[in-house]
């Protein structure tokens, strides 16, 4: 044994790439049955029903693709991203990588690219104060990200066209129910800043207009909502005295609205009954190296948010092209509101390099983690005990971040929070 | 990654036959893209006016 030790050359040769997947597409087929008996052998007793992986239709890439085990590959990618680079490779791979995908390192706003001890921290950089100027019209809708449109258009039917002709519905996308009102509450705290504002919510009833001081700096209504007040005229028009109830009467406004529309129509469809009002929808694609922290397009307020922890399949242009429905097979996190013309939502959709999706103003929430199945299956066990079908999704209110608004104003240009890598 | 957004915004108004000096032209008001597919952007930037 110790002579063919030791006079046994060894030749390494790498795995050809067809092999490995075609390995790892048995594996999974051989755990996709295994589960498959698992669940049969289990029907008829207590235990819900674990979310079913939705098989997608397409060509024969996306079939292979979906053999894959995409979220376990997504999250070996982070944990690889996250080992230290050392420290005088750093300038010089981040420099590739830049090159490789057209980072403009001029725009960073870190210089010393040794400050960046891997790749995770590289890939969520923040940019230089100022290289990102909002744009000055104040009825402009921004760009939430640095990115490519893929498609934008207006939404007839409750249907949005993906691209070339493919089209989903709201439904799949945002959650066929309404939101709940009973949903539990975010922890929507991020910080010594929102803690004061929460504080300051007492005094909202008492000021009117102003609804929190902050380290000296009065957030106004009419600075939360920029643009036409609905009732009372501009915000230059609005009277600098304390005098006027505004808080109460748009509130009881957008309330009002909405209670109406609750009988008539899907969830979604516009509820504005003063001004006729139509819904639109844009999709941003970000790139691997596009700077990848998102920010808020209007102003307006999240009341809710939705998780839906789905698959992780790469969202590059090609497999929007022919992966229909890609978006609502995606694990994705809809953060549902109103602005000042009614309905808003938000939906970051994760993908296989960058599942991750954080949120600065919800510290519950967690992507592509092993404990999300543990908690939509909480979530499909407490449906089923109230006796009501699972939605597929675990459900969270911000009705809490404030009592007027019930739920977290967010400023025009307002970083919301980003995608990391895995 | 990829970013959707869908909200509701106001829609465009045709002109009446009074208003058009006789012919219906485009929508005027409600919102308007300023943006083309494939086109990059960057944070700040504006996709539409309302």
């Amino acid at each position: 044994l110790n002579s063919a030790l030791k006079n046994t050359k060894i030749e390494w040769k790498p795995i050809p790439i067809a092999l490995g997947v075609t390995f790892l597409g048995a594996f999974q087929l051989y755990r996709i049955q295994r589960r498959e008996k698992h669940i049969q052998s289990n029907e008829g007793a207590d235990i819900p029903r674990k979310r079913e992986r939705i098989r997608p239709s397409g060509p024969w890439t996306v079939q292979v693709m979906s053999t894959l085990p995409l979220k376990a590959l997504s999250r070996l990618w982070g944990r690889f991203n996250e080992l230290t680079i050392p420290y005088y490779l750093r300038v010089p791979g981040f420099k590739l990588y830049a090159f490789i995908f057209g980072v403009n390192l001029s725009e960073v706003a870190e210089p010393d690219l040794h400050t960046y001890p891997n790749l995770a921290a590289f890939f969520y950089r923040t940019l230089k104060p100022g290289v990102r100027p909002l744009d000055p019209n104040p009825h402009a809708i921004l760009s939430p990200a640095d990115g490519k449109v893929i498609q934008f258009g207006h939404i007839e039917n409750g249907e949005v066209e993906q691209v070339k002709g493919v089209t989903y519905s709201l439904d799949a996308l945002l959650g066929s129910e309404r939101p709940s009102q009973n949903a539990p509450i975010a922890d929507a705290r991020i910080g010594a800043k929102h803690e004061h504002m929460k504080v300051d919510h007492e005094d909202i009833l008492r000021t009117d207009q102003e609804f929190a001081k902050v380290n000296g700096i009065t957030y106004t209504l009419p600075n939360l909502f920029s643009g036409p007040w609905p009732k009372h005229g501009t915000p230059s028009e609005m009277p600098s005295d304390q005098s006027m109830p505004a808080a109460p009467s748009i509130e009881s406004e957008v309330r009002a609205d909405l209670e109406g529309s609750e009988a008539a129509g899907p969830w979604w469809a516009p509820t504005s009954a003063k001004t006729p009002t139509g819904l639109y929808f844009c999709v941003i694609y970000l790139a691997p190296g596009d700077y990848h922290r998102f920010h808020s397009p209007v102003s307006w307020v999240v009341e809710s948010r939705r998780h839906f922890a789905g698959e992780l399949y790469s969202v590059s242009p090609y497999l929007q092209r022919t992966l229909p429905g890609l978006f609502t097979l995606n694990e994705r996190v809809v953060l549902l509101g109103r602005w000042r013309w009614g309905f808003f939502s938000y939906t970051p959709v994760g993908a296989t390099n960058v599942g991750s999706i954080k949120i600065n103003f919800d510290r519950e929430l967690r992507t592509n983690s092993l404990t999300t199945d543990t908690a939509a299956d909480r979530a499909a066990h407490e449906a089923a005990k109230r006796g009501e079908p699972y939605s597929g999704f675990a459900e969270a209110s911000y009705v809490n971040a404030s009592r007027v608004l019930r739920g977290h104003a967010l400023g025009r240009g307002e970083e919301m929070g980003g995608f990391q890598l895995g | 990654s990829t970013i959707v957004l869908v909200f509701e915004a106001p829609k465009g108004r045709r002109p009446t036959m009074d208003e058009g000096e006789g012919h219906e032209g485009e929508p005027e008001g409600g919102l308007r893209w300023t943006i083309t597919e494939g086109q990059k952007v960057k944070v700040g930037e504006a996709l539409a006016v309302v």
